[in-house]
């Protein structure tokens, strides 16, 4: 309500780190893990 | 769900850097991870300090990590914008640790359903398992309450979710972002054998005869009763609330059978502190008079004194009668010590007496203030209920109120607002880089097996609002003019949160709400420390930064050498960075290479030497030789 004139850190959205990461075009493996050359052969 | 191999782990204690790139908020948040780590598991982390691999947390695109210790010197490890939250980080250092997620465990599909048609095209791999030849549940079961388990909705291509559980009740459990569960814990310490915890010192809730070793003084007038009952209050125990039948034991001292003055001294059993600084946190309630008063004291050994110092650390006086309170003590002790409760009678007639509830003993800092909420559930379920906190001070006397937002459910928010104050005249503003820290506690007896849900924010001096005002200006300056519920006016400065604190449904999971009481806990602390820029010192006029001219790559630190900057470049057992900026990696692999290369070259040179200089020889020679020989005409020859 206008009194509160509060301001969020999230916009609002309960985004989840894959969420955060998919909006941001990032291919990881299974959403947020970075594979090293051993891992990713 | 680890990743089968001794040579992916990390050492107890993980050497770490907080990069600069990384939000000031991100790094106070960050900070707190660690200490949940240090509660309640057997890590540790530690400034990195040369060590061969460490983990380097840094800001780039988005909340990803590495699994396990790959061995590679700086291991990066990304908490970029939005990943500011202390579950996220926690979640990210598990699979530096070596964790995989929870939903690809080989043994998922007993637990799960996953719903292919409804994962966003190309994202069906993210639901990949992991076989049993690469991945260990180390004999653990299958944990829908995983901090690393995927929520319902992830990868979604629609709004049905992508993850049924077959246990119905966990439909809304699994993607939870609180805390480490019990599982997590169980699993990491059996990864990294081991069970012991740097912080965490006791917890007791009194359902053992033994009371948790704590012993009853000589010197005091009557002795603390364990009941489960008292008939002037409380009518069961604050750790199982009476739900538990045979259960829910609590400590009584009975103060109308003593007289005004009379004591009742329990002390805990003895304690080996290691950090210096303790947090006492336990449950209170008051059926005497009103005027009973309970004493905390220390009891410190030492080799000339072994009967123990007591000293006196807290009176805890006016204790709200008729319901289970909940109190916190700041401790400072630092050698073997004791912790003294004594119940003292006050005047005036009593009908009853003080008892005392799920104490909880750990090395870690005690939250500054407590907002106690009565009968939520009757707030909760008021039609566009919103709760304003009572007003509060940080330690560097800022004032600040907290608004819960219950009015847009299934969501909550919380939001940090500064208002006007006592000291406003003699503050710096806009307020500079204080994180607040809001944590809604799940009530759980036992300390360690809490899943609170925390979140912070840090002021920003510079951040402004639409009409160019700074966010965090004084309140009286930028704020609105608001009434405390007894009618006195203040400034309140705009509210800085997030309306997704979390929803309905996990409000009342867990021990959130516990007789009918919701606690949020709060700390308001001074990060600018952290911050890379001020942390430097500002240079003087006279004396010119020599660092701020020169940027060091790759983790490498800047010193100022014989009045000439210089770059510290980081370098491992197998590896090193080099150059002026430290803008080139070595590696003895890289070396061998080398000087097995250069060898073959001067091989293959010196062979090509020698055979020209043989050609030249021979053609030179057989030159020589025809030109001595006379000119006959070359018949046969008869040798004589």
């Amino acid at each position: 309500t206008p009194e509160n004139f509060v301001k969020d850190i999230d916009a609002g959205i309960d985004q989840d780190i894959f969420d955060i990461n998919e909006d941001l075009g990032l291919e990881l493996f299974q959403g947020d893990i970075r594979l090293d050359r051993v891992q990713g052969r | 769900n680890s990743l089968i191999g001794e040579e992916y782990r990390w050492p107890h204690t993980i050497p770490y850097v907080l990069e600069d790139s990384l939000e000031i908020n991100a790094k106070g948040v960050i900070l707190n991870a660690f200490e949940r780590y240090r509660l309640k598991t057997c890590i540790d982390f530690k400034p990195w300090a040369g060590e061969a691999n460490y983990i380097s947390v840094f800001k780039e695109s988005g909340c990803w990590s590495y699994v396990g210790n790959r061995h590679i010197g700086r291991q990066e490890l990304s908490i970029g914008a939005n990943c500011d939250r202390i579950a996220t980080v926690q979640h990210e250092f598990l699979h530096a640790l070596g964790f995989w997620h929870e939903q690809s465990r080989f043994d998922r599909d007993d637990y799960v359903r996953i719903v292919w048609d409804r994962i966003l095209s190309g994202r069906e791999h993210n639901f990949n398992i992991h076989d049993d030849t690469e991945s260990d549940s180390l004999n653990v079961p299958y944990d829908y309450m995983s901090v690393m388990h995927y929520s319902k909705n992830a990868f979604q291509n629609g709004t049905e979710p992508t993850i049924v559980t077959r246990v119905s009740d966990f439909e809304d459990v699994i993607g939870q972002r609180l805390d480490l569960s019990d599982t997590d814990v169980l699993k990491l310490n059996r990864l990294y054998n081991c069970t012991s915890s740097l912080s965490f010192m006791d917890s007791c809730n009194f359902e053992l005869e033994n009371v948790c070793g704590m012993i009853q003084s000589s010197r005091d007038s009557v002795d603390w009763q364990r009941v489960s009952q008292i008939p002037g209050g409380p009518e069961n125990d604050h750790s199982n609330m009476g739900q538990c039948q045979g259960s829910g034991f609590f400590m009584h001292f009975d103060s109308q059978s003593v007289n005004v003055g009379g004591t009742a001294v329990l002390e805990s059993r003895i304690f080996y502190p290691k950090r210096g600084f303790q947090c006492l946190e336990f449950y209170l309630y008051d059926s005497g008079s009103g005027t009973d008063q309970l004493n905390i004291y220390v009891r410190e050994y030492s080799v000339n004194d072994l009967d123990g110092k007591l000293t006196l650390v807290k009176e805890i006086k006016e204790i709200p009668t008729g319901s289970w309170q909940l109190y916190y003590v700041t401790l400072q002790v630092t050698s073997k010590s004791r912790v003294v409760f004594e119940g003292l009678r006050g005047a005036g007639a009593s009908s009853g007496g003080l008892s005392i509830d799920d104490i909880n003993l750990s090395e870690t800092q005690c939250p500054h203030h407590i907002w106690h909420i009565r009968n939520f559930t009757q707030i909760f379920d008021t039609p566009n209920a919103s709760l304003y906190s009572p007003p509060f001070y940080s330690p560097k006397g800022y004032a600040f109120q907290i608004y819960l937002n219950l009015q847009s459910l299934p969501n909550v928010g919380i939001y940090f607002h500064l208002i006007s104050g006592a000291n406003d005249d003699q503050l710096q503003w806009p307020c500079p880089w204080q994180q607040a820290t809001m944590t809604l506690l799940d009530q759980n007896p036992d300390i360690r097996q809490r899943m609170s849900n925390q979140r912070s924010i840090t002021t920003d001096p510079f951040m402004t609002t639409d009409n160019g005002n700074y966010f965090w200006d004084n309140p009286s300056k930028v704020g609105k003019l608001a009434f405390f519920p007894n009618g006195t006016q203040f400034s309140r400065g705009g509210g800085y949160g997030t309306s997704v604190f979390i929803t309905e449904k996990r409000i009342k999971s867990r021990d959130f709400i516990k007789g009918n009481d919701v606690y949020i806990l709060l700390t308001v602390e001074d990060i600018s420390h952290l911050n890379s820029t001020s942390s430097q010192p500002a240079p003087t006029s006279s004396v010119r930064d020599l660092c701020s001219s020169v940027t060091c790559e790759n983790g490498g630190i800047c010193t100022v050498q014989d009045d000439k900057a210089e770059c510290r470049c980081p370098s491992g057992e197998d590896w090193w960075y080099m150059g002026e900026r430290c803008e080139k990696r070595g590696s003895t692999q890289d070396t061998i290479v080398i000087a097995v290369s250069s060898t073959v070259a001067v091989f293959v040179l010196m062979l090509i030497v020698t055979l020209v200089s043989v050609y030249c020889v021979r053609r030179k020679y057989r030159k020589g030789t025809s030109s001595k020989t006379p000119n006959v005409a070359i018949e046969n020859q008869y040798a004589f």
